[in-house]
């Protein structure tokens, strides 16, 4: 799994915002995206999972001075739907392993959350791609988890 | 934004399973997915959005011929934990756009949310990287939802 893994990269320059029981119905997403776009805003990582009770959260990520337009750029969306709450995370760090063939190798990203939990680091987010492993943890938490990937996979660090 | 949409796939030979109800503390990810490792499952998407009252949900895509042996390889695990459910959608369809600098465009999500919202099409998954958009519907609205991405980005279809 080492030739797996290329590279490791951490990006401490961005927030999380959530959108936690929203509807879970065609046209909620589209209503959240066209509002950032008409503001211009950057969006990094886009993550939702599966919801429950026709309820889901919407998390993205976006440049740290970015937080701020984006909150209010979404603080008509959650009176119109009549449900749901915005939480914000303004100081994230986002772990990320690098590789080709990562897709079929759940063995890459069972030793990179193992890597974390023996360190106590709690996985707030997670989203992957064929080539990429991303995880969102605690801002402070960034180098270390970054040290702990160079390590289990045997890396020279990348910059973000 | 026409420029930086280069293609759209279509995958519909998977299965979704979502862990609800999970602790959102460090080692459960890692137990998942060790796990999943074990037993030798090809895991092709993670996403986890963030959690809410100290518990979270992941869901993962396997190979539709994969389902069974991965909800066997995980049916001891929510004993274990003492919370959380499973559950399993075995036809879904993978959508996504791919193209380079996606990152910057939000306007491209939104433009593929809004889509699928004016056909109706519930998003059920998303998870997002540099360069690919990825939703995760209900398989019926597969090839539909290919055809509209070709509209939208005006692009030749590509295979999945
Ligand atoms: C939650 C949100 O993604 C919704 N399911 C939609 O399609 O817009
Ligand atoms: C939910 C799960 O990801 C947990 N937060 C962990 O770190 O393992």
């Amino acid at each position: 799994e080492k030739l797996l893994v290329t590279g490791v990269t951490l990006k401490s320059d961005e927030s999380r915002i959530s959108l936690t029981d929203i509807p879970d119905r065609p046209g909620v997403a589209a209503e959240v995206f066209s509002r950032l776009a008409e503001s211009g805003i950057n969006i990094d990582m886009i993550v939702q999972s599966t919801g429950q009770n026709k309820l889901n959260t919407i998390s993205f990520t976006v440049l740290r001075k970015d937080v701020e337009s984006s909150e209010k750029s979404l603080n008509t969306v959650l009176k119109i739907w009549g449900s749901g709450s915005m939480s914000v995370a303004k100081d994230i760090a986002i772990v990320s392993a690098v590789g080709v063939g990562m897709k079929s190798h759940g063995g890459i990203a069972a030793r990179m959350f193992n890597a974390f939990a023996k360190e106590g680091i709690n996985i707030e987010m997670i989203a992957t791609s064929e080539i990429k492993i991303s995880c969102v943890i605690d801002k402070e938490h960034g180098q270390k988890a970054l040290q702990l990937l160079h390590d289990v996979f045997g890396l020279e660090k990348t910059a973000g």
